[in-house]
């Protein structure tokens, strides 16, 4: 397991949008990406999960210069997509663990999940790739969180 | 923007879980995650979106094979972690478009999505890396999703 993780990474760049309540049907992301891109908005991250009751809510971070621009452009298409609420979240930081081989080893994400939880540091986001685990959680405890992790990997140096 | 990108590819491989109404606390996803590890169960995509009130979903891929025994540790720890419910959908696919620089071309992810939608096809679940944008869609649609994106992105052929 410690083998195949080779660095950690984080990042406080970027800030957080989210967007709830937003209906679960074809045309919705598209609108909303096509808008931001159309603004310029550097989109990084995106995370959307399931449905319930046929509405869902999409996160996307953006560069903190980026941040004024997104929420004028979701409060400009709020009505035709029928958002209920959107909100910013600019302190954040995305903390990563960086590996080979994740997918083959289901106890990296636990030992990154229990890492930050006994650190009391409270996991906001998640997503994942086939050589990365993301978590965003608030920024004044990214520091802490690349502490942990480091010791909780072996590892001696952090990529910046 | 079509310069960036180099295929597309689905998973079909793969089953999703959702674990509804969780507690936004350290902590739970770690037992959550551990758990499933301890039983074997090879997580692969992990999703987790903000919280509201105080409690949010967490969704997962999973090998068809592990999609039982996955049921099976969340139903033993619902209690434990307040699980308002938890449910399967072994039906999905999973459609990537793989490329290069796509955080600095928002464009990328909303032409993605604007081909879908234009196909009809909804877009259950969404994650993306510095190289990959990924959409859950149903399994009946996967074809059809790779044939939409072969021709919007110019590729001749995808990877399988
Ligand atoms: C929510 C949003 O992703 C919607 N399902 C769509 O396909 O656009
Ligand atoms: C929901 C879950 O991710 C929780 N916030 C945790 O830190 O474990």
């Amino acid at each position: 397991e410690q083998a195949t993780v080779r660095a950690i990474t984080h990042d406080l760049s970027e800030a957080k949008v989210t967007v709830s309540g937003v209906a679960d049907q074809p045309g919705v992301a598209a609108r909303l990406f096509r808008s931001l891109a159309d603004h310029g908005v550097n989109v990084d991250m995106i995370v959307q999960n399931a449905s319930a009751e046929g509405v869902t809510d999409i996160s996307f971070t953006v560069p903190h210069a980026d941040l004024d621009e997104s929420m004028r452009v979701v409060a400009a298409v709020q009505p035709e997509l029928g958002i209920r609420e959107f909100a910013a979240e600019p302190g954040i930081a995305r903390v990563s663990v960086i590996g080979a081989g994740m997918k083959s080893n289901p106890g990296i994400a636990a030992s990154m999940f229990e890492c930050l939880a006994e650190a009391g540091i409270n996991i906001e986001m998640i997503s994942t790739s086939a050589i990365r685990i993301s978590c965003v959680v608030d920024q004044d405890q990214a520091e802490q969180a690349v502490a942990v992790l480091h010791a909780a990997y072996e590892l001696d140096k952090s990529e910046y």
